[in-house]
């Protein structure tokens, strides 16, 4: 196709991520614009992988993510904590939508 | 997904890729596309990794994750990660995860982010993509700051496959690379073929004609682009620069 130049409408806005701040802060400017829409993904997400595995084994993985998230290596659950704060979501649904790559490559 | 690296005739190389989603959450069919791709549309952001007051690297990325699937580290390496599908691969490693305590794998999207984070050249970043023992298979794609340098590493949990540029092994060209979500030593599904259509796409421009706006164009192609693709975004590794555009595919 002769699709380029890309029209400047559909550029993704830009956010610094300060590695020099504590993990715990490092999300905030990004969650404080984003966080509204992210709890909007977030219960489709759940909707779907309930469907994938069924109610029983969906409870056993949302009750385990919690502990999941504190055997994160240094910063990743700091980090996942601190998205959690500032966008209000649970820190279990927080770590699913960070590990969706891993569990659900079926 | 797609992800293409091109090398131009003086050795310059670009990278560039089609992030898709899966079909799950449904059908729109007032709107005409894929739920879950339309709610990633908003949440894709580009992060400026700043370390030190300077900028480490750059990535396309969804908001509130904390992983790195598409990233530039300037003058020293471009990477895309493309989704590898198998039925015994992340749940398993998951499973593993909650119940032993070892922890002796790394989860894909941390491990990139550590690679980004810390390795300082391509073939440092190559060798650990390659040697870290994984929950998940994944494709991942690599492309350096030297000709030559830009590779194609299949993962499953403990082993890796790799095809280089150069290599005819992809059916790609001896300039370009293409990846798409399925082994390169097997033919893709009929319903899913975006190999073939983006090397032709790229083998009948030819290499004199590579670039960023060349691979924009092929990504821009249907099937390469189609309704599961939410973003587009094109890395070029000398300048550390990276560009991305949320994507709409229009009906047939």
């Amino acid at each position: 196709s002769g699709a380029y130049p890309p029209d400047k409408h559909f550029e993704v806005p830009v956010y610094d991520v300060d590695l020099d701040l504590s993990p715990l802060q490092r999300w905030a400017p990004l969650m404080a614009d984003k966080g509204p829409q992210l709890v909007a993904l977030i219960d489709d997400v759940k909707d779907l992988i309930k469907s994938v595995v069924g109610e029983t084994i969906f409870k056993i993985i949302m009750n385990n993510l919690s502990k999941v998230a504190t055997t994160l290596p240094y910063p990743f659950y700091e980090e996942l904590v601190g998205i959690s704060t500032f966008s209000e979501l649970p820190l279990s649904t927080i770590t699913m939508y960070n590990i969706f790559y891993e569990a659900f490559t079926l | 997904c797609t992800s293409i690296i091109a090398q131009d005739p003086s050795g310059y190389l670009y990278h560039g890729r089609n992030l898709d989603t899966g079909v799950f959450l449904g059908w729109d069919k007032k709107n005409h596309t894929w739920k879950v791709a339309e709610k990633l549309k908003p949440l894709t952001v580009q992060l400026n990794w700043k370390k030190n007051g300077t900028t480490l690297f750059r990535s396309l990325s969804f908001a509130g994750y904390v992983g790195v699937l598409t990233a530039v580290k300037e003058d020293k390496f471009t990477f895309s990660l493309d989704k590898r599908f198998a039925l015994n691969g992340g749940f398993m490693g998951l499973l593993e995860w909650i119940l032993f305590d070892d922890h002796e794998q790394s989860w894909v999207s941390f491990l990139t982010r550590e690679v980004l984070e810390v390795a300082s050249s391509y073939k440092e970043a190559q060798t650990k993509l390659m040697k870290t023992r994984l929950m998940a298979p994944v494709y991942f794609i690599l492309g350096g700051a030297q000709p030559g340098e830009g590779c194609i590493i299949t993962r499953d949990r403990d082993n890796a496959d790799l095809v280089t540029l150069g290599s005819e092994k992809t059916g790609s060209g001896s300039w370009f690379l293409v990846q798409t979500n399925y082994d390169h030593w097997k033919n893709p599904p009929f319903f899913d073929d975006r190999r073939t259509p983006a090397i032709q796409c790229m083998t009948e421009n030819g290499q004199i004609n590579a670039s960023l706006s060349l691979i924009y164009n092929v990504l821009s192609t249907k099937p390469v682009l189609n309704k599961e693709t939410v973003y587009t975004a094109l890395m070029e590794v000398r300048s550390g620069e990276l560009q991305g555009w949320t994507r709409q595919c229009p009906d047939p």
